[in-house]
């Protein structure tokens, strides 16, 4: 277990120095191409409009395809890629910690950690986040959290994406709540769109009182 | 490294006995749900009517929800689930084999090892099949295969799915196969939609031109 302990200590390193800045930290996880960057793009130009400053840790696998998408909105991303050091497929708290050094800590209010898709390994790894926020999106179907259960029982919000294709799909959101709160009736649901912006204004409302409470 | 040599020779001990009784062994890989599930669905109606005989391995972490939704159509369905023995995110060679023990072998033409839903580790074990297949579906994202090479570079066949939702997304098949074909040349892609039956002649076709190349 030495592993693990190892892993957390450096977590309670991230979570001391990102206390001692006042950055309210948020872990993002979801399966692959659940919509997660394209929710901070969005996400990112609404902080902007309200002056609050933010940035992002991009965990990947390989490439810096998210980076490059997310660089465009003047936030500072730095790019983590886990192949180099034997293909992780989870987001580890050395990486954050190596990261952190990148990014000027006294000019931020928030920090996102955008995880790598994978509904299962990252749910087990705490980074020293503050908050930690599961994206399901319609298209996988309503039984992920049954079968998935750990995710779901580990984070404190679960942001239900691309609700804008419900017409065609054969999905009930009120079925993704009632599984989702099978596994953990204390999470958190909001139905959003990373494409058109709805379920946003519950979203940004969120990250601001998370902020003020934990900061 | 003794635990992927234990792993493989588990796995070959697997491949010997599913030649001998010419069993071909197909090993059905994603993210969460791209749809493996109702493929093989539609797949084993297919098999049935050309007197085809197989069976389903289906490896979850918990759960026998896929295992449900098969066990109607009339084949013999194993279920498998990791998180009684630590809640591995991929289907190892062991569990193939200890699943195998449940089977009239004698019986069948066909086996599909239905995977845990995850895009990175079950790349990495061998569990003693003749061909690997990656189901990735339209909502996810055309950039998958670059994110997540290994899955891709792993594989035999891509089975690109969901595409009756074509319409109602922003996505072209053709960027999946170009960003495909950019991370392996020769990984076959065959459109599907395991909803409405597109592509299944060239997917049934496939599955029949392997078994009689393997067997
Ligand atoms: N209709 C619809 N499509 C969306 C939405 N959000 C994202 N997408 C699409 O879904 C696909 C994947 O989106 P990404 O934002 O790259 O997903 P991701 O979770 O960051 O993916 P990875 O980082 O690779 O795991 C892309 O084709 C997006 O255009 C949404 O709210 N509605
Ligand atoms: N439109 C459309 N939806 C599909 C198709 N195939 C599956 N779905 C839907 O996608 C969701 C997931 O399908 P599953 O077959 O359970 O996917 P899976 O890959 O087996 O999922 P896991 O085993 O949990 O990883 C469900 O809501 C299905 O109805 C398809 O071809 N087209
Ligand atoms: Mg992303
Ligand atoms: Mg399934
Ligand atoms: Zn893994
Ligand atoms: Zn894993």
């Amino acid at each position: 277990r030495d592993v693990l302990e190892e892993s957390n200590a450096r977590a309670q390193e991230n979570h001391a120095l990102l206390n001692k800045f006042g950055i309210c930290t948020v872990n993002l996880m979801s399966s692959p191409g659940s919509g997660k960057t394209t929710l901070l793009a969005r996400t990112i130009s609404e902080l902007n409009k309200s002056a609050l400053r933010c940035a992002v840790i991009e965990g990947d696998i390989t490439s810096t395809l998210d980076s490059e998408r997310l660089q465009p909105l003047g936030v500072p991303v730095v790019q983590v890629n886990t192949d180099p050091f034997g293909g992780d497929c989870h987001v580890g708290s050395h990486f954050v910690q190596g990261a952190l050094k990148y990014l000027e800590l006294d000019k931020l209010d928030y920090l996102f950690i955008e995880n790598i898709g994978n509904l299962v390994c990252p749910a087990e790894f705490y980074l020293g986040e503050h908050e930690r926020v599961v994206v399901l999106s319609l298209p996988e179907g309503e039984d992920k959290p049954l079968k998935y259960p750990l995710m779901f029982r580990e984070c404190n919000l679960c942001l239900l994406n691309k609700v804008d294709l419900a017409p065609h799909l054969e999905v009930s959101a009120e079925r993704f709540t009632e599984n989702i709160h099978k596994i953990n009736g204390a999470l958190r649901v909001i139905s959003i769109s990373g494409k058109t912006g709805e379920g946003f204004e519950e979203w940004m409302t969120w990250l601001q009182t998370r902020r003020a409470d934990h900061l």
